[in-house]
């Protein structure tokens, strides 16, 4: 799965994921990455999250929704949201992977609960900042 | 005094073997994420909207086949691909979603298109892609173009443990999830 989060001049939020899915999947399978509110969600003045991972886990504890839902009515920063969420249920039930994100202020976050995500963003000079593990 | 702007990308996450990662291939990886966040970045910095910074950063990702997600997109037990996506516009709460696609090579810019072309949060399938052809003129893409050497060795040894999720660790992220 890849994806990407934004915050634009204009003060606007956007997320964006894309996946292949799960080798060997059959019957049509669907994964969080086209749920909204599981894999995806943006709203302005809150965040824009895009996740990966164990999909089934993922839409049964709709991570997307559940973070942006802490900083919007829980007043919980973007750190602890998506901290709480990705080593809460999802962990608990099992789940294995991370979000990234980013708030209406730019904060970005990434939060994951195995050995790697894939993953960037760009700093203040316009570099661009990568990391695997 | 210009706004702030932002963006962040990710590539997929699970357990990937360092000890597996040759300089070669991080630094192709390493290469490629570079890219796709460049590509949004460049978006945003001439005054873009985050939506198409966004679907930029991942078109890139699509278009490498080192990535879960267009080329290069894991097999099904039918040695088929099918692809999901989605985009969500935080000014308007406006979504778009397309899932179980088999011949667009780009989905996250079919999923754009869902949200601003058509009254609908969500297409599947067939109708997806009829929707892409009739209605926004995408090129009709062959399964070949998706399918790499990588992802039908993971199918074969998959069918051979019967499971969906990646166990034989040949590849640095193997089990990489999603």
């Amino acid at each position: 799965t890849v994806g990407a989060v934004a915050l634009d001049k204009e003060g606007n939020l956007a997320a964006a994921t894309s996946t292949g899915g799960l080798t060997n999947k059959r019957w049509g399978r669907v994964g969080d990455t086209p749920i909204i509110g599981g894999g995806n969600y943006a709203r302005n003045g809150n965040v824009a999250v895009s996740a990966t991972g164990m999909g089934e886990l993922l839409m049964r504890c709709t991570v997307a929704g559940d973070i942006a839902g802490r900083m919007q009515y829980g007043n919980a920063s973007i750190d602890q949201a998506c901290r709480d969420v990705i080593h809460g249920d999802f962990l608990s039930l099992g789940g294995e992977g991370g979000v990234i994100a980013i708030d209406a202020d730019g904060r970005v976050n990434f939060e994951l609960n195995c050995p790697g995500m894939y993953r960037a963003t760009v700093n203040e000079k316009g570099e661009a900042l990568v990391a695997i593990f | 005094m210009t706004r702030p702007f932002s963006i962040a990308i990710h590539g997929g996450a699970g357990t990937i073997e360092r000890s597996l990662m040759t300089p070669e291939l991080e630094a192709s990886y390493r290469k490629a994420l570079a890219q796709s966040v460049m590509a949004g970045h460049a978006v945003l910095e001439q005054g873009g909207s985050s939506v198409d910074a966004a679907v930029a950063a991942v078109t890139v990702m699509e278009d490498s086949e080192l990535f879960n997600a267009g080329k290069g997109s894991v097999l099904t037990h039918d040695e088929t691909v099918e692809m999901d996506a989605s985009v969500m516009d935080g000014r308007n709460l406006e979504a778009g979603a397309v899932t179980l696609i088999r011949h667009i090579k780009n989905p996250i810019q079919l999923a754009r298109d869902v949200m601003q072309k058509s009254p609908h949060a969500m297409l599947a399938g067939e109708g997806a892609e009829s929707f892409a052809f009739k209605e926004c003129g995408y090129e009709y893409v062959e399964q070949d173009y998706f399918f790499t050497d990588r992802r039908y060795n993971e199918l074969k040894t998959m069918k051979k443990t019967g499971g969906v999720a990646l166990s034989e660790a040949r590849y640095p992220d193997e089990k990489k999830h999603g």
